[in-house]
């Protein structure tokens, strides 16, 4: 039973699609069976792990109810990972889903088919607080939250807590926060410092003992369509994803 | 009559705050007045700039129809620059337009009040193509797109400058695109240097000269409310804010 956790941040360019990518390769190269979903229409995952966005074989044309799952999962250059993949289409979604019944729920009704085919499934959300953003919130177990250390992060950290208590209420009573990941850490600004100790003493229980630092390799890794850790298993980006997959592992055993 | 340029670029974290907040300032201070509307939810410019985001007044009252623009408009520690306030119930705003007459036209029409009383107005744009950002982009004149060198932020660039397309099409036929700029830019990354150089074979004649380099001092100001030139008007930042306030004068004389 694939254990499903939506990487969620309303803030935008924290790394929400730098640790999808790179989390879900870690545990695939640890030899767990995983699948990516690309919940949001810039389909950075998608072109991030080598592959064109198609207008046939999207996930627009699964939430909009055209296609199955099973249509249009794709294998990557990683092995053991699966993709969903993301198109521009997607953007149609925000504006048609309000009309539809138990809008909500359209992604996790998607799930229940290939759940048994995966360990672990992540969702990759676009920075807001909409609609598809709402459908990976009600489809997940656990949400992990990346954020950076700087001030417009910290602020939205309270919002997105508030967020996740909403659907727990309204729509999925299982939703648990899984952890918050300090992304992007670069060691010598002194506010980085200042605030991650702000984010540790707010939410304690929460935050990874893994920071991923910021690194040149990770930032050229997604140009060759590749994930860290097959673009330079040797560089420190690479370290920082496979000792996260460590504690997400310790966090989240195999069910 | 208020020049009204929307900062806009769906990808995240490209600096469409820092560029909206620190580009206002830097006209205040040479003597223009200057509108700063915070169009986003999370209300980073609003904190960026030092004030509490009020549920009483602010831009969602306006955008519901409770409230005028003068009824939210507020001064700031900086003189010449006023702003229209921004808070987390504008996310209501996305839910509930698409049922009223004439949703995009909104913001258009809410400015004309105030349109005589700036030399400039400018609007921070959330990371979406949802709804707000249609309306930004249907009430202004021009489009200013800040863009970070790396991979998915170029992929973004021809999605964008599509929906600007669209938008003159169909409810703004004036739209046209201010500059490209380029935001973030980190001279160590050889990536950077790559892309920053297809970006100015691509868009050449739209990309600004000024290059806002990354500085820890633009991502301390905001921490204290303050623009980079309040907080340290003599460092690189406020430099790069200053030249790029001379070059979008040149672009954008006033009326
Ligand atoms: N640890 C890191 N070191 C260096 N660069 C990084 C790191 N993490 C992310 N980046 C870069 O920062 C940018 C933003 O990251 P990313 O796109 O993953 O954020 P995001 O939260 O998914 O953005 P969006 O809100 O648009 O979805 C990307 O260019 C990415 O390559
Ligand atoms: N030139 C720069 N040097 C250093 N840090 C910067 C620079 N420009 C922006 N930043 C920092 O990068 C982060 C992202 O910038 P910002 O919030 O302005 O982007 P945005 O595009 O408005 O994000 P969102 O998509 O969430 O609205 C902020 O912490 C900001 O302080
Ligand atoms: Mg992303
Ligand atoms: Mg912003």
């Amino acid at each position: 039973m694939g254990h499903i956790t939506a990487i969620a941040n309303q803030k935008g360019g924290v790394g929400k699609t730098t640790t999808a990518i790179n989390l879900s390769a870690a545990l695939a190269i640890l030899e767990y069976r995983v699948l990516l979903i690309d919940l949001d229409p810039q389909a950075n995952a998608t072109s991030g792990l080598g592959i064109t966005p198609s207008s046939e074989a999207n996930i627009y044309r699964c939430i909009s109810g055209q296609k199955q799952l099973t249509d249009i999962l794709c294998s990557t250059n990683t092995p053991n990972l699966d993709l969903a993949p993301s198109h521009i289409d997607l953007v149609g979604a925000e504006i048609e889903l309000p009309d539809v019944e138990e809008r909500e729920y359209r992604l996790a009704r998607l799930l229940e088919d290939v759940r048994e085919r995966y360990d672990y499934i992540f969702i990759d959300c676009s920075p807001s607080l909409g609609i598809l953003t709402v459908n990976a919130l009600t489809a997940a177990d656990r949400v992990l939250i990346p954020i950076q250390c700087e001030i417009f992060a910290l602020e939205g950290l309270s919002k997105l807590f508030h967020t996740i208590e909403i659907i727990r209420n309204a729509y999925n009573p299982h939703l648990e926060v899984d952890g918050v990941l300090l992304s992007m850490y670069d060691k010598r600004l002194r506010l980085a410092k200042m605030i991650s100790e702000k984010i540790r003493s707010g939410v304690k229980e929460y935050v990874y003992e893994t920071v991923i630092y910021r690194n040149s390799k990770i930032t050229e890794a997604p140009s060759l369509g590749q994930p860290v850790l097959m673009y330079d298993a040797a560089c420190r980006g690479s370290d920082n994803f496979l000792q996260l997959a460590g504690e997400f592992l310790r966090r989240n055993p195999v069910k």
